[in-house]
């Protein structure tokens, strides 16, 4: 049947980096990168997501803070890339049209 | 999506929304409700799926609540050059900067209005006083349309779906005719969390999309409550 979603306390004062560390570590991280990875090969083609890494090195150049650094931390420990990152997060706008 | 706000003869307002997507079974095992706190204390609560910093729903306590729902408008090209030359918001984010950094309805009800934003969205606001409940129709440069409760004309509600509100949504696709009738239905003196929460699990606007439903009250922040919805229609 229906259920509560769990809850968790997400500090703002831990940096960036390190602040959704507390939540993902509910997680085991194999599959959450399986679940991830079937929500984004089904709406985006393989070949966009080297592409869309090569923005990694300048992320703080596209994205503003603190969110750049949220997805970084976020890519690291998941064990995914700043590619694949990006394509979640920008899964709606990628989307809506 | 279906999001409703409405306001009960007391003046209290509350604030629901049914998020519909696909991937059901993976998305929602990955559906959390986060509490963002600072200094110990509950900046704002929202709810969204790991690995996702954004946020669809959300709740700054004793100020306002926010939902958004998608609006499909334009060509993709457009939402890419919004996000990497204008670098406008994308429209997750800017409901997070709002709850992080409004400080009434109003600083809210602007700011959501006017940020620039990569795609067209619908975002639904509930406050904390009487009249306080809007539903903005964005484009990404700015508000189509600002859509006020007006309660001394006995609008008491506002649904939204994913169509503009002046328009007739598609039959196929109506999940707003079903969540006005049973709003009517419930009537203004019932209005509650829990009547808001039966009119968000009638047939339709509940669907087999629905990955979760949650209903809130700015001016009663614990009674936030998410429900990940498995029992679809």
């Amino acid at each position: 049947g229906d259920y509560p979603p769990p809850r968790f306390a997400l500090s703002l004062d831990t940096a960036p980096e390190q602040r959704w560390d507390e939540v993902l570590k509910h997680y085991n991280r194999t599959e959450l990168r399986r679940a991830l990875r079937l929500v984004m090969s089904s709406l985006v083609p393989e070949w966009v997501i080297p592409i869309i890494s090569t923005i990694g090195p300048e992320l703080d150049e596209f994205f503003p803070y603190p969110y750049s650094a949220e997805l970084r931390g976020v890519c690291k420990a998941i064990g995914i890339s700043i590619g694949e990152g990006i394509l979640l997060n920008f899964v709606y706008e990628a989307t809506a049209f | 999506c279906t999001s409703i706000v409405a306001q009960d003869t007391k003046g209290n307002i509350y604030h629901g929304r049914n998020l519909d997507y696909s991937f059901g079974e993976s998305l929602r095992k990955l559906i959390v409700e986060l509490q963002f706190e600072a200094n110990g204390q509950i900046i704002y609560t929202g709810t969204t799926a790991v690995g996702y910093l954004g946020l669809w729903t959300g709740q700054r306590p004793n100020k306002f609540t926010i939902s958004g729902n998608e609006r499909d408008k334009g060509h993709w090209w457009r939402n890419a050059i919004a996000a990497f030359w204008k670098r406008s918001s994308p429209v997750s984010w800017l409901i997070r900067d709002t709850l992080l950094e409004a400080e009434n309805f109003e600083a809210a009800k602007w700011k959501l209005a006017k940020s620039p934003i990569i795609a067209d969205v619908y975002y639904i606001l509930g406050g904390v006083n009487p009249n306080e409940g809007v539903v903005i129709t964005r484009n990404r440069d700015g508000p189509v349309d600002i859509w006020p409760l007006m309660t001394v004309i006995k609008q008491w509600y506002r649904v939204e779906t994913n169509y503009d509100h002046w328009t007739t949504p598609p039959p196929s696709c109506d999940r707003r005719t079903p969540a006005i009738k049973a709003l009517n239905a419930t009537g203004q003196d019932k209005i509650n969390l829990d009547t808001l929460f039966h009119v968000l699990s009638v047939n339709r606007t509940l669907n087999n999309s629905t990955i979760y439903t949650t209903v809130m009250s700015a001016a009663q922040p614990d009674k936030y409550r998410t429900s990940v919805r498995t029992c679809n229609r």
